[in-house]
């Protein structure tokens, strides 16, 4: 069984004020094992 | 004597040649499993159909996965259960010690396999900012969409399509461009007339109105694909504070979902019976889809008791269209707090 995750988050926007944005990003690599409540990205 | 001869001679022959072609069979497997392990160091597994494939698209997985549950849901003695759960763990490396009653409390297999664990073996994340992983198990895949008709890639040299995945109405890859277009003033308007009749399209669709700060920043969508194996925690939590809007659910096949099936079959994640969540977290849209498989047919889902999945399967050769349920109050749904309980994989 599988699970997949597909959601909006923030992404770079060149224009943008760098001390104002906040750039989704993961934390987790391939075949990483994961358990539920750890964070995936942030 | 010359007979008894013979079949002295005859018997070493033929065990060696078995033991010889046996240990010829496994090295050839073990040269294989090397050159897999080498190519997923590389992260180039590639896609390879093979004959074994073809011959599962074949089988009746469906009802072998219903007869599997019918199985496993048999009421075990009690002096046999923790024989029987602890060689289930052995087998697939699953924790005892964390789960949360005694074994002889589970009264099957099936009842075992859906186990909770034990209050505080799997702390939440506190960071506000952060999103959790829903499930126990391993990443497949992550990363960013970046354009329309987003694909995700099963393997190397096969992808799927995020909206054949979550719906064939959802159309999610251009509601994405327009949310984006619309930070520099683009067709909102159009958008919101075509959109009307979908109750998470209106959701996607409008983000100035849900957010009119010019400093927002630009959204993205992102995918992460969770691979559970037989050992691992089968229940499935809300991966941030969430309001569940509406589910689809497609009854299609069941091939297995090991790494093996993601190499050698065609759209396995998009045939596979499934359960898609939709809603609306912080920072936008938000979709999980649970696949089944043969040995996990059926998805249990705590908002919506009534579900029934993995049911015998009447029209074989024109399968239905996914079935929709929007949850009331209609825009609002169910409101789910992050690593809060919401579906589980159950047996067969």
């Amino acid at each position: 069984s599988t699970v997949v995750l597909v959601f909006q988050a923030p992404i770079s926007q060149p224009s943008a004020d760098k001390s104002t944005s906040a750039e989704f990003s993961f934390c987790i690599k391939k075949r990483d094992r994961v358990r539920m409540g750890e964070a995936l990205g942030r | 004597n010359s007979s008894s001869q013979g079949n002295t001679l005859l018997l070493p022959g033929a065990t060696v040649a078995t033991i010889v072609m046996l240990g010829l069979l496994h090295a050839r497997r073990l040269y294989d499993d090397q050159k897999i392990e080498d190519a997923r160091e590389k992260g180039i597994l590639e896609f390879q159909p093979d004959v074994k494939a073809t011959f599962m698209r074949l089988l009746p997985l469906r009802s072998i996965s219903r007869f599997w549950g019918t199985l496993t849901n048999v009421e075990l003695p009690m002096w046999l259960r923790p024989s029987v759960y602890k060689g289930w763990a052995r087998a697939f490396h699953s924790n005892l010690e964390e789960v949360a009653l005694p074994l002889e409390e589970y009264a099957s297999l099936r009842e075992f396999f859906v186990r909770r664990l034990k209050e505080g073996t799997r702390p939440i994340d506190p960071d506000p900012c952060c999103l959790i992983s829903p499930v126990d198990g391993t990443v497949l895949q992550f990363g960013e969409l970046k354009e329309v008709g987003a694909m995700i890639e099963q393997v190397k040299g096969f992808s799927y399509s995020v909206s054949s995945l979550l719906g064939a109405s959802s159309l999610l890859p251009m509601n994405v461009v327009d949310d984006n277009t619309n930070q520099d003033g683009g067709q909102e308007g159009s958008m919101d007339d075509t959109n009307q009749k979908s109750w998470w399209r209106v959701s996607l669709a409008s983000p100035k109105v849900r957010d009119p700060a010019p400093a927002r920043p630009m959204k993205g969508l992102f995918y992460c694909v969770i691979y559970l194996s037989p050992g691992d925690y089968h229940r499935i939590h809300s991966p941030a504070d969430w309001n569940v809007l509406g589910r689809r659910h497609f009854s299609g096949r069941l091939f297995p979902m090991n790494e093996r099936a993601t190499r050698t079959i065609r759209n396995l994640y998009v045939e596979n019976e499934r359960v898609v969540l939709e809603g609306k977290w912080q920072e936008g849209f938000m979709a999980m889809a649970a696949v089944g498989a043969t040995n996990i047919g059926s998805i249990e889902l705590f908002i919506e008791p009534t579900l029934r999945t993995n049911r015998p399967w009447k029209k074989l050769l024109h399968p239905e269209p996914p079935e929709e349920q929007v949850y009331e109050p209609r825009g609002t749904g169910v409101l789910l707090k992050k690593g809060d309980e919401l579906a589980a994989f159950n047996m067969g």
